[in-house]
């Protein structure tokens, strides 16, 4: 049974598609069959792997609006062991689409089931919204990866994000829990840096990520040749980091 | 007759609440009447100027969902010239609550027109998507200030932005026009910062701003003590971009 993990916060620009990206492609890496799921409108980890949005026909938009099965849409990555569920600009219809339906919450549930046997783990990139597309993503996962950005207004949004949590637990999936949280963005030599990590320690004590994922540019340009880290720049600062993450999250699924 | 403008990009983290709260300061101590708008739930603008959220109990939500006059949802800031209607958390209900309404893109445009008058400038912080809220604030708006990162990801949603503008020019606001492009968190030392700097110029012309916002930690600490950077750190690169913008913005209304 692969192991279905949200990367979710609302609050934008925090590392959420770099995240989706580069933990999965060293999960893949270390051996583990993987998916990603872009479930955002905006398609950054569909064209951050390098495709091309224009050639993408089959999408998380068919897949819960028109019922297609999971398995059309599946593309294969350049990365061995590593999939991708394409989005697509359309895909911003579907919050305004899913409001009217009977189970809007439950769709993307639906849809995954099928192919849950044949990944260890499946990825899934949150817009930054809490509306009905994380809702869908949150209430079909078993953990929530929560990414946070090394700066002031990222700790602002957490409670907001605690609560839709807790919502989904009660009412819609009662068996997610938090997989971690995880710092990005982080520079030691700032202040700035350095105080949201000992209060985002503080608030989240051991669910927070020993691996830290410092500032590196690599990082960031890597997409624009729409590759993952690991293969863009596999001796950065910013691959070693995500594969200890990826060791880290191996080690948890393994000793719960 | 106050210039509303938008300050809109779907991208997240792209400085979108850092342009609003820092141009309308800037603005501000310019001698201009200047009005923030919090559109997005997640209400940084809000808080990044000291607010407690708790004690707003009058905010965008009121005025969008229960036709509330925007006057009583003002408050002074400590900046002379400039107020902000806040932000709740409750907005999150309202691109729901708004889907079945007859008018539903043109509430922001009623409840803003009492007060157009009274500023000189009215600037709306706009959440990180193209759904409802951003679509009424663009219905609402004379024109749209785009804040684009210089990052790969930022070039990505520039054609989905540009087409929801085109959208809202055709069928919802005629005279909704392109204020300016702002390039942000520009580094100098950075390939990737001066490829997308050259790529955003060469396909915006003369609609990018000529002043430019350099990434400046100062920028990221000044939220944290709930002030704008021409308060908190006057000497500042990144109040110096930002009185730099404000000037170029009223020079561009005076001759248009
Ligand atoms: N550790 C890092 N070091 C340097 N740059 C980074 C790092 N992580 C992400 N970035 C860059 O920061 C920007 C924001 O990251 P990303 O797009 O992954 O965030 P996101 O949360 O997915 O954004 P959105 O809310 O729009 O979906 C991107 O340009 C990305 O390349
Ligand atoms: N020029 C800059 N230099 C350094 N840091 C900056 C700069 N502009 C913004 N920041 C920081 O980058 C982060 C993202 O900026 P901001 O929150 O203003 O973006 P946004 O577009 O409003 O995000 P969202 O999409 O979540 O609304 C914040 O932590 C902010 O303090
Ligand atoms: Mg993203
Ligand atoms: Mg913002």
């Amino acid at each position: 049974m692969g192991r279905i993990i949200s990367i979710a916060n609302q609050k934008g620009g925090v590392g959420k598609t770099t995240t989706a990206i580069n933990l999965a492609s060293s999960l893949a890496h270390a051996g583990k069959r993987t998916l990603i799921i872009d479930m955002d409108p905006q398609a950054n980890s569909t064209t951050g792997l390098g495709f091309d949005l224009e050639s993408i026909d089959k999408s998380t938009y068919e897949m819960l609006i028109h019922n297609m099965s999971i398995n059309e849409a599946i593309l294969k990555t350049m990365m061995p062991n590593m999939d991708l569920i394409p989005a697509h600009i359309r895909l911003v219809g579907a919050e305004v689409e899913l409001v009217n339906l009977e189970d809007r919450e439950q769709m993307f549930l639906h849809a995954v089931t099928p192919v849950r046997d044949k990944y260890e783990f499946i990825l899934i990139d949150c817009p930054p919204s809490l509306g009905l597309l994380t809702l869908n993503a949150l209430t079909g996962s078993d953990t929530v990866l929560i990414p946070i950005q090394c700066e002031y207004y990222a700790l602002e949004g957490l409670r907001q994000l605690l609560n839709t949590i807790r919502l989904v637990q009660r009412h819609l999936n009662t068996a997610l829990t938090i997989e971690g949280v995880l710092l990005t963005m982080f520079d030691s030599r700032l202040n700035l840096s350095n105080q949201v990590v000992s209060e985002v320690k503080e608030y989240f004590k051991d669910k927070v990520f020993k691996n830290v994922i410092h500032r590196n540019i690599k990082l960031g340009e890597a997409p624009s040749y729409g590759k993952p880290i690991i293969i863009y720049d596999p001796a950065s600062v910013g691959a070693q980091d995500y594969m200890g993450l990826a060791k880290e999250v191996i080690h948890n699924v393994l000793t719960p």
